[in-house]
């Protein structure tokens, strides 16, 4: 069929800031915008 | 240059691993259809945030070519900077020689130690990749190493396993139930123009048509911010997208309708449930393009569809997975 790479799903990285209580600080200091991604390229 | 804070893979779950150099130095990546460039950690970077990752070592590589060319990478919590080097890069036992990446020099942050990937590999078109620099799936199809221009991805819902990206062929076992094929709007990323969204034979969000990319390297649904509140009234969630989750089997099925094909996602994939929380599995953005507004159909909307990327024929093709 062709060459596979299998991929693993694991703790998303908000998931791990969660967990070391520090997830409020980095969305304060860095406010979530998916756009950013985006309009970055464009 | 390049900005693509990390942000934008706050949400990301799925990761594999690819060797860059002779001998292979390994790095777990995103496989983000929503970008195009190929970056790792190098040795160059010696902040602690980089101590938590696999880092390039350049003078470990008999293949490596170096440049005087630097890049640099917004992170949110300020630039990677670094320089872009040419080596072999082994991906599913592939090796694409001379393949141009980005060897990362500064650290993006304290956060990116708890980063739980090294880098991020591309696979949408050349067109808007940084410096220029080739795709890695742009060099497969050049250097013949794929059967057929195309690649597909597989996104198990609940198993740690099972996931997959599969280079230059489609798996049959995953297209039982046929294949619709979509011509794209935009030899960009994965775009496509979509008819309307709906639920309940109603249109609830992009009634006169928008644009949408479907992209692996983000987790949730993205809608223009203008379309966001309507979607949560619909569904009977507050302005903060929660809703109880002993509501979720009264809600609708959503309809993606793209190429006169309605693309179903069921509430069972739109609502996210944790810590006995339950809230709907949309975010807000703002990015009006020329077509209309852009949706962005993340891992979300991916795990209901076995998805081919096809750059023979510029489309996408999409399978329901049940």
């Amino acid at each position: 069929l062709g060459p596979r790479i299998p991929l693993r799903k694991q703790k998303s990285m908000r998931r791990i800031l969660q967990e070391h209580g520090l997830l409020e600080q980095y969305l304060k200091e860095h406010p979530y915008n998916p756009a950013a991604k985006y309009l970055a390229a464009t | 240059s390049s900005a693509e804070p990390l942000q934008n893979y706050l949400n990301n779950e799925y990761f594999g691993t690819i060797s860059i150099g002779t001998p292979g130095q390994e790095f777990t990546v995103i496989f983000d259809t929503g970008s195009s460039n190929l970056w790792v950690p190098s040795v160059y970077c010696s902040s602690q945030a980089c101590s938590n990752h696999n880092r390039f070592n350049p003078s470990a590589s008999s293949t490596y070519v170096g440049t005087n060319d630097s890049v640099s990478i917004a992170y949110g919590t300020g630039s990677m900077t670094g320089v872009l080097g040419y080596d072999t890069v082994d991906v599913a036992g592939l090796d694409v020689v001379n393949q141009i990446f980005g060897l990362a020099e500064t650290e993006p942050g304290d956060f990116f130690y708890y980063s739980p990937f090294d880098g991020i590999l591309g696979l949408a078109f050349p067109s808007i990749a940084s410096s220029g620099a080739t795709p890695v799936f742009d060099n497969m199809m050049s250097e013949n190493l794929v059967a057929e221009d195309l690649f597909s991805v597989y996104l198990s819902n609940n198993d740690q396993s099972g996931s997959f990206v599969l280079f230059g062929g489609i798996d049959s076992s995953y297209t039982t139930n046929g294949i619709t094929w979509i011509p794209l709007s935009a030899e960009t990323y994965w775009q496509v123009t979509m008819d309307s969204v709906t639920a309940d034979n109603q249109a609830i969000a992009c009634a006169s048509g928008c644009q949408a990319i479907v992209d692996t390297g983000t987790s949730l649904l993205a809608v223009p911010s203008s379309a966001l509140g309507n979607i949560q009234a619909s569904l009977g969630a507050d302005s903060n997208g929660q809703i109880s989750c002993g509501a979720i089997s009264t809600l609708p099925t959503i309809y993606f309708n793209i190429n006169g094909n309605g693309f179903p996602v069921p509430p069972s994939a739109y609502v996210i449930q944790s810590n006995g929380y339950c809230s709907l599995a949309f975010e807000g953005l703002n990015i009006p393009t020329e077509s209309g507004e852009l949706w962005i159909l993340g891992d979300v909307f991916i795990r209901e569809y076995y998805v081919i990327f096809n750059r023979a024929n510029n489309m996408v093709g999409l399978s329901p997975l049940s």
